[in-house]
């Protein structure tokens, strides 16, 4: 079963807004 | 060469040949970002949310993003008048988004949006329903779910009591309004559909 949502890079939005570091651009 | 943007957060439904996947991505993920942010920053005002595992955070998160920004931007949709509202401000009719391809979830969104809608909910009625779904999300990957059902248990009973004190006379709102979960679960699985399919060309 592969992660829809990975496409989208959400985990990564998600784990920076949890960890608070949005600021730099993503990767 | 043209592409279908089916989300309302890009600027517009349609993208002409000339942009590549990768400036659509970057210019769609200008708002997208920020709205995933604010789904963010939300839960961890809600009690208790904190307080799960880093990686539980995560993974409540993971599975239920999409639908607590469905309703964060169900107003985009108005089944009323059959319209979409684009990120660049225009609404579009039905029957051109028809034409291009936008069919089965398109619909499940006007009629959530209607169902939603018609409920009235104040802001903060709407906050807190919007605490209860991101709870209420798919589970898999959970590691502590008792925790996760204490605080889906907790935000029900809180939700509850915030409208049965509205409206004591209207004792059919709250089960209406926990049925919109399953619509949200529905919406989600053909969203993730839709996903599945999404490709930023390299």
């Amino acid at each position: 079963y592969n992660d829809p949502a990975s496409n989208l890079g959400l985990e990564d939005i998600i784990r920076k807004a949890l960890m608070g570091n949005l600021e730099e651009r993503p990767d | 060469g043209a592409k279908v943007l089916a989300c309302p957060l890009n600027a517009c439904p349609v993208s002409g040949a000339e942009r590549t996947s990768q400036e659509i991505w970057e210019s769609f993920s200008q708002c997208f970002t920020p709205a995933v942010k604010e789904v963010v920053e939300f839960a961890k005002g809600i009690p208790g949310f904190q307080e799960l595992s880093q990686q539980d955070q995560v993974m409540l998160l993971k599975s239920g993003t999409f639908q607590v920004l469905m309703v964060r931007f169900c107003t985009l949709f108005n089944a009323k008048e059959r319209t979409v509202t684009f990120l660049n401000g225009q609404t579009y009719p039905l029957s051109t988004l028809r034409v291009l391809g936008m069919g089965s979830l398109l619909d499940a969104m006007f009629e959530f949006s209607e169902k939603l809608g018609s409920l009235g909910l104040e802001p903060d009625e709407m906050a807190l329903f919007m605490a209860v779904v991101l709870v209420s999300a798919d589970r898999s990957g959970i590691s502590d779910m008792q925790a996760v059902e204490q605080l889906q248990e907790g935000l029900i009973r809180a939700l509850r009591s915030l409208i049965s004190r509205r409206r004591p006379d209207d004792s059919a709102l709250f089960p209406k309004l926990l049925l919109r979960l399953p619509d949200l679960r529905t919406l989600n699985n053909m969203h993730s559909d839709k996903l599945l399919a999404f490709r930023i060309d390299p």
